[in-house]
């Protein structure tokens, strides 16, 4: 099963 | 105060379709250079992004740095207002409480004025790192948004895959599969019509249609669109709309487990 993923994973809070 | 003024505003009334399914609430951030926007959807799976420079109203005036927070469903509301030849006008005092905009007929002969209370909005701004993409596929837009259209009558998922054949998109589910593979076309007089890979690693990732779909809202802003693929990265979805700007979006990836 393929899982989503979210955005904060891989683009940081500035 | 801020003010711009867009002669096309039918521009402005598509840029509002295409974010106001995705984001429910954004500020839209108004500098000298221009009008962003950057928002998530409500699932933090996707990011918006948009930018409408400065030099694309007539006049723009900003004195003073403003965030104007918004509630998409009621500034799309008011958007639908406005007729297709309509010039918009944004304005704002500079410590706002709320935005007016204007809609003036191509003979000034009808001015509508509507005014929206603004909110406080605490959005979180991500930085979004220069990735070196495996593949940059280039298509016209329609032929995206067809291609999710038709993907999402079999699957919930489309799994795009480019190598030096071109690029496949193909979905899978309880009826069955679908693929639809694109080659990179020799025309080189219809610009608009092409489809062009720009290939630096093959690369093979799955994402959500639903939010794909989501992203085609766009289409109406552009002839064509830029699908930026890294492996294990989210994809950019890109239209880049002629005198103004742009709108980009990002989607997290589905990752086998």
């Amino acid at each position: 099963v393929a899982k989503q993923g979210v955005i904060s994973q891989y683009f940081s809070s500035l | 105060m801020f003010e711009a003024r867009l002669v096309q505003g039918s521009l402005m009334k598509k840029f509002m379709e295409a974010i106001k399914d995705l984001v429910k609430e954004a500020n839209w951030d108004c500098t000298g250079t221009g009008i962003s926007l950057q928002a998530m959807d409500t699932s933090h799976v996707s990011l918006v992004s948009l930018l409408l420079r400065s030099d694309g109203f007539d006049p723009y005036r900003c004195d003073r740095n403003i965030s104007l927070g918004i509630n998409m469903e009621s500034m799309a509301k008011i958007m639908k207002c406005a007729s297709n030849d309509d010039v918009i006008t944004i304005r704002s005092e500079d410590h706002p409480d709320n935005v007016t905009f204007v809609f003036e007929s191509p003979n000034q002969e009808k001015v509508c004025d509507y005014e929206m209370k603004l909110m406080d909005i605490d959005s979180e701004h991500l930085g979004i790192p220069d990735t070196e993409y495996d593949a940059i596929i280039s298509m016209p837009a329609s032929e995206f948004q067809r291609i999710c259209r038709d993907l999402s009558n079999i699957g919930d998922s489309v799994k795009i895959t480019c190598n030096k054949d071109g690029v496949q998109f193909s979905a899978q589910g309880d009826t069955g599969i679908g693929k639809i593979a694109l080659k990179q076309n020799a025309v080189i007089d219809k610009e608009d019509g092409q489809v062009s890979i720009e290939l630096n690693d093959p690369v093979s990732l799955t994402f959500a249609l639903r939010y794909l779909t989501f992203f085609t809202k766009a289409t109406p802003l552009a002839s064509t669109v830029t699908l930026s693929v890294s492996a294990k990265n989210p994809v950019a979805v890109e239209y880049r709309v002629d005198d103004i700007g742009y709108i980009r979006y990002y989607l997290a990836p589905k990752i086998e487990e």
